[in-house]
C-alpha cells in the first residue's frame, strides 16, 4: 500500500 | 542483489564494526570526528524514517540491516559523546556541520525525484552521505596523522560506496535500473576519498602510519 519503495537499495 | 552491492553492505557494515570495536577496546574515540558520526547516524534515520512510520516484520534482512546501521550509529554517537567524552577531540573536531547540513537540505528540496515528505529526506539523506565523511577528513588533516584501525575504518567505510558505484552499472547495464540522484552523489562521496584511499594503499598496507605534512 503507498509506499512504492522506488529506492529499494540501502 | 548482485556481488558488488552485496560486498558493499559488507564493507558499510565492517567499518561501523571497525569503528565501535576501535572505541570500545581503546576505551578513546581519539581521532574520530563525533560530527561525521553524528550525520551518518542523522543520514540512517532520514533514510530508512519509513521502519518507524509503518512497522513491517522483520523477516526481511533488509529491514535487520537498516535498523542495525540505525543503532549501531546511534551507539557510536553516544559512546563518543557521553561514554568517553573525555577522549573526544573536540578542538580538532572543528568543522562546521551545519556548513553540509543546510546545503543537503536546500539542495533536497530543489533537485529530487519527488517533491513529497519521505521522498526529500532520502533525498537528504542522500546528499548529506556524501560530505558526512568531511568533518572526519578534516580532523586528520589538523592532528596530521590517522590511528591504523582509524585507517581501515575510512577504507571500508570509502570502499562501500565505490562498490555501489560498481552495483549502479551493474544494474543499469543488467536491469536498465538508474537512480540518478544517488549515483550522482555516489561518485561525489566517493571522489572525497581519492587522496586518502592513495594514502591507504601506498602506506597503510606496507604497515605504515598515515602521517600528512603537517
Amino acid at each position: 500500500y503507498g509506499c512504492d519503495a522506488v529506492h529499494d537499495e540501502l | 542483489m548482485n556481488i558488488f552491492r552485496l560486498f558493499g553492505d559488507l564493507s558499510h557494515l565492517a567499518a561501523i564494526a571497525i569503528l565501535l570495536l576501535k572505541i570500545w577496546k581503546t576505551r578513546s574515540c581519539a581521532g574520530v570526528s563525533g560530527k561525521t558520526q553524528l550525520l551518518f547516524a542523522v543520514c540512517f534515520i532520514t533514510r530508512y524514517i519509513d521502519l518507524f512510520l509503518h512497522f513491517v516484520s522483520l523477516y526481511n534482512t533488509e529491514k535487520v540491516m537498516k535498523l542495525i546501521y540505525i543503532s549501531a550509529s546511534v551507539f557510536t554517537c553516544y559512546l563518543i559523546f557521553f561514554k568517553f567524552k573525555a577522549t573526544y577531540d573536540g578542538n580538532h573536531d572543528s568543522m562546521r556541520a551545519e556548513f553540509l547540513i543546510v546545503p543537503a537540505a536546500g539542495l533536497a528540496c530543489l533537485i529530487n525525484t519527488k517533491f513529497d515528505a519521505i521522498e526529500i529526506l532520502w533525498t537528504f539523506s542522500i546528499y548529506l552521505e556524501a560530505v558526512a565523511i568531511l568533518p572526519q577528513l578534516f580532523l586528520i588533516s589538523k592532528t596530521g596523522e590517522a590511528e591504523t584501525i582509524t585507517s581501515h575504518y575510512l577504507f571500508a567505510q570509502g570502499s562501500y560506496r565505490a562498490l555501489y558505484i560498481l552495483n549502479w552499472i551493474y544494474r543499469y547495464h543488467y536491469e536498465s535500473h538508474v537512480d540518478t540522484i544517488a549515483i550522482v552523489a555516489g561518485v561525489v562521496q566517493t571522489i572525497l576519498y581519492c587522496d586518502f584511499f592513495y594514502l591507504y594503499i601506498t602506506k597503510v598496507v606496507k604497515g605504515q602510519k598515515i602521517v600528512l605534512p603537517a
